[in-house]
């Protein structure tokens, strides 16, 4: 464990805390993208399948909570609060990301075993899982701030991911190019994101996309 | 060592 890759998870946990809190509290899932959250869902179950190997108590409670909460994002959306849910304009096409990351997990992987490939599934899956949302985000045009905060946490988390890896070749000669490349895609799929967020929702102007 | 899969990592 090394500094990069605990304030990598902290922010995966604050960014999957603030969107739960945002949802429970104004009672309403308006501006958040179902979509993205059953494929996160997917990615963690696909991901955590080897919880029963024991790893450490930390490693093992963060798969627990991330598994959970993926799960109650998706019940709070598509069940509690579903006539808040904004089908218009959740309109991303997801069977264009899972089948492509699911062929690309049969193709490029470092096992062609069923945890392995699932595994590699899960990588490419969560590399593009928040374009529903970012594509939600930029039909309406605008966001919540809540909801930029979210999308900030979560962005941060796989860009310290990779100062984790960079840290991790340096010092243990020990790196994994799946998750390398497709931890970089993930992130610079936020960097247009990022941009408007540090110049505008810092500010405290709301974030508004160029229409 | 190429890719032994970090199974540490969340």
């Amino acid at each position: 464990m090394n500094i990069f890759r605990l304030v990598g998870d902290l922010s995966h946990l604050l960014a999957i805390i603030i969107l739960l809190l945002k949802i429970w509290k104004t009672r309403s899932c308006a501006g958040i993208s179902g979509k993205s959250q059953i494929l996160f869902a997917i990615v963690y179950t696909s991901r955590y399948l080897d919880l029963p190997n024991f790893v450490s108590m930390y490693n093992t409670l963060m798969k627990i909570v991330f598994i959970a909460a993926s799960y109650a994002t998706v019940y709070l959306i598509y069940m509690k609060f579903k006539a808040t849910y904004d089908h218009n304009h959740d309109t991303f096409r997801v069977e264009f990301l899972v089948l492509p990351s699911f062929v690309l997990a049969l193709l490029i992987n470092h096992d062609f075993t069923v945890l392995e490939v699932l595994w590699t599934f899960s990588i490419y899956m969560e590399s593009v899982a928040i374009l529903p949302q970012l594509f939600m985000v930029s039909k309406t045009g605008e966001a919540e701030s809540i909801t930029s905060h979210y999308l900030f946490a979560l962005g941060s988390y796989r860009a310290l991911y990779i100062l984790n890896w960079i840290y991790r070749y340096t010092t243990e000669d020990h790196y994994d190019l799946i998750a390398i490349v497709a931890g970089i895609v993930q992130t610079v799929l936020y960097c247009d994101f990022f941009y408007l967020y540090i110049t505008k929702v810092l500010k405290g102007k709301k974030l508004q996309l160029p229409a | 060592s190429f890719a032994v899969k970090s199974k540490d990592e969340l």
